[in-house]
């Protein structure tokens, strides 16, 4: 059995980087459409409006809403779609 | 559905729109098209009205972006972000823009308008064949000229249809220069330039000079992108170079390696190694349509829906017969109501409406279709070989390069003709490899390479993949079609033949089947299979075989002499 190929990943000169981790992901995603206002909370309530957030996303996108990142919401974060905010701002 | 705060809204039907700039992966034609079907899409259901505008501001301005194209909400390259579009209000409100950095299609691949050649203007088809090789892509093999081009058909050395495919040595577009084409070299800022470049722009366009001397004459155009042309990455617009080395491996395709999301990318030169210039690899590519179609949806008032099959749900799926969902049409009818009064068309006569007392030549067809011979000189009986021959309203069509004659189904048996196909059947390409009309519904089912068309009266469906049938993705094209009773029709292909349930719109299990097992004595690779007068013919170049209602081939003669008369 060979050792499965490990990938080398290379930063491509001109590449909008888009590496980020799930958290960072959500972060931008929820911040950018709306889910979650770009005001600094504090830490403990910033959990649970994020916790709401995505919630709230889980809903509009028609997905289970647990308020996890699990992976059909990260998935559905990586989708091609339409720029305008989902939540009317 | 969901509307903007205060319900946004314009104060007027006749909402205007101006198509600021183009994106160089379409023909600008195609884009017009696409934008105005978009709107379309919202007219029909609506009493709004769109008029485009070709100067001054109009409600809706449209224009096309990377990045950072001008206002708060940047681009993010290739994926992602696709579009976004203003709520209805003055200045940038009711605009739209979209991603330059996506790859902007039809939905299905790589949307080449030819320009040129003795098509017409008709679309690449991929894949074409010339001189036994299968190309995806425009070439410029058999040039020494280096322009790309293709064949319109699936078969150029049997059809001769081609056109050449979008290059800079052929035209530009934008600019100031009216389209002419980029002189190669040209001087730019003192520098010598053998090809496009996005020197001089922050907006990441290519664009040449079309004189000799920029700094002189100050005449340039923007550089269309090739079909082959890499997306994105550092080297826009620019081919893939295969083989190209990256971490020293060679590559002769596109790949995924390097990457973390799995996108195809290559490099265009020999070595990434050494001159690191890379993009990403042509794909399905966005529909254009679709996501203007939703775009302006917002710039009409509709904020994002959460119904998945609704065109205002924010995340982008192509879908092939696009049609309002009830959601998207009630938002919008909450807005603007519905579409009020007839369209201006005049009623169109239908058969109940003649007088039965007239000639007793059969029903006209209940469209009425102005159809003129187009070229006399083209004699039917001059002909060893159709491209296919059917019954349409009970009389015999023999299909040829764009061309049909028809046989009276009176016993003067008087052909008429030649007519033209595009004129009747606009949506339908030069070669049809088969056809039938289904008894039941008076529909007409065209077949050409993989892909069909349904015509019901003037409004078709198509072009779709024979995939959606059922049929396997093997097969090359569909050569002959027999109804058989209600709402069956054999599909014949090589050697098989196939069921297809019509109403289901599904192939029958238990199918292909060989076709010489079931109709022994005819040949196996006709190349035309069709019912007529209660015969069901097999034709081989000029002959047929004739087979009755019991499988026996009681004749076999001469298309020429016995079906066209000559």
């Amino acid at each position: 059995w060979s050792l499965p190929l490990k990938s080398v990943f290379v930063t491509f000169p001109g590449d909008i980087i888009k590496n980020m981790t799930d958290t960072e992901l959500a972060e931008t995603y929820l911040k950018r459409f709306g889910y979650l206002d770009t005001v600094h909370r504090s830490g403990f309530q910033s959990m649970v409006s994020t916790t709401k957030a995505v919630m709230r996303m889980q809903r509009q996108m028609g997905l289970e809403e647990t308020g996890q990142l699990d992976k059909s919401t990260l998935e559905a974060m990586k989708r091609p779609r339409c720029g305008v905010p989902d939540v009317a701002n | 559905y969901q509307t903007f705060e205060g319900d946004l809204k314009w104060d007027h039907n006749d909402v205007t729109y101006r198509i600021i700039n183009y994106s160089p992966d379409m023909d600008s034609t195609l884009i017009d098209d696409a934008f105005a079907r978009a709107f379309k899409v919202w007219s029909d259901v609506t009493p709004l009205s769109f008029t485009r505008l070709f100067e001054g501001t109009a409600d809706i301005m449209i224009s096309f972006g990377r990045a950072d194209h001008g206002d708060p909400y940047p681009f993010d390259g290739k994926d992602g972000l696709l579009a976004h579009a203003y709520p209805p209000g003055e200045g940038i409100q009711g605009d739209a823009h979209f991603d330059d950095d996506e790859y902007w299609t039809l939905g299905t691949g790589p949307a080449v308008k030819t320009s040129y050649g003795n098509a017409d203007g008709a679309m690449c088809h991929f894949p074409f064949t010339f001189e036994g090789k299968s190309y995806t892509t425009c070439t410029t093999e058999g040039r020494t000229d280096n322009l790309p081009w293709c064949a319109t058909t699936a078969d150029y050395g049997r059809d001769q249809k081609y056109g050449f495919c979008p290059s800079e040595l052929l035209y530009t577009f934008g600019g100031n220069a009216n389209g002419a084409k980029c002189v190669f070299p040209f001087v730019f800022l003192g520098k010598e330039y053998k090809g496009c470049t996005t020197e001089g722009r922050s907006d990441g366009y290519r664009w040449c000079a079309t004189t000799e001397n920029f700094d002189n004459d100050k005449a340039y155009g923007f550089c269309p992108s090739r079909d082959t042309a890499v997306i994105g990455g550092n080297s826009e617009g620019e081919p893939c170079h295969f083989p190209f080395v990256f971490l020293g491996k060679e590559y002769d395709s596109c790949t995924s390696e390097g990457r973390g999301d799995g996108k195809l990318w290559c490099g265009t030169t020999d070595n990434y190694d050494e001159d690191k210039k890379w993009g990403f690899c042509p794909d399905k590519g966005y529909s254009l349509f679709l996501v203007a179609a939703h775009e302006f949806g917002h710039a009409l008032g509709l904020d994002h829906s959460n119904i998945r099959d609704a065109l205002m749900y924010p995340m982008y799926s192509y879908v092939e017969d696009f049609s309002l969902n009830k959601d998207d049409v009630e938002g919008i009818q909450y807005l603007y109501g519905p579409k009020t009064g007839p369209d201006p068309t005049p009623p169109k006569p239908t058969a109940e409406e003649t007088d039965p007392t007239d000639d007793p030549r059969p029903t006209e067809p209940s469209t009425t279709t102005t159809t003129r011979p187009v070229d006399p000189t083209k004699d039917a009986c001059k002909l060893t070989k159709f491209d296919t021959i059917t019954v349409i309203e009970n009389e015999l069509h023999f299909f040829k390069d764009g061309h049909y004659w028809k046989m009276s189904s009176r016993s003067d048996g008087k052909l008429q003709g030649p007519l033209s196909v595009s004129e009747r059947w606009p949506a339908l390409p030069a070669v049809i490899d088969s056809a039938f009309e289904d008894l039941l519904t008076k529909k007409l089912y065209f077949f050409s390479g993989a892909r069909f068309w349904v015509y019901t009266g003037q409004s078709v469906l198509g072009p779709r993949s024979i995939e959606k049938l059922g049929l396997p993705n093997t097969i090359q094209k569909v050569e002959g079609a027999l109804q058989r009773g209600k709402g069956k029709v054999l599909l014949f292909s090589g050697e098989n033949f196939w069921r297809l349930d019509v109403k289901a719109q599904k192939i029958d299990n238990g199918y292909p089947r060989y076709t010489d097992v079931v109709f022994g004595g005819v040949p196996n690779d006709a190349h035309d299979v069709f019912q007529y007068r209660g015969h069901i013919y097999f034709c081989r170049d000029r002959f047929y075989w004739r087979m009755n209602s019991r499988r026996q081939v009681d004749r076999v003669g001469y298309v020429k002499y016995d079906l066209l008369m000559c």
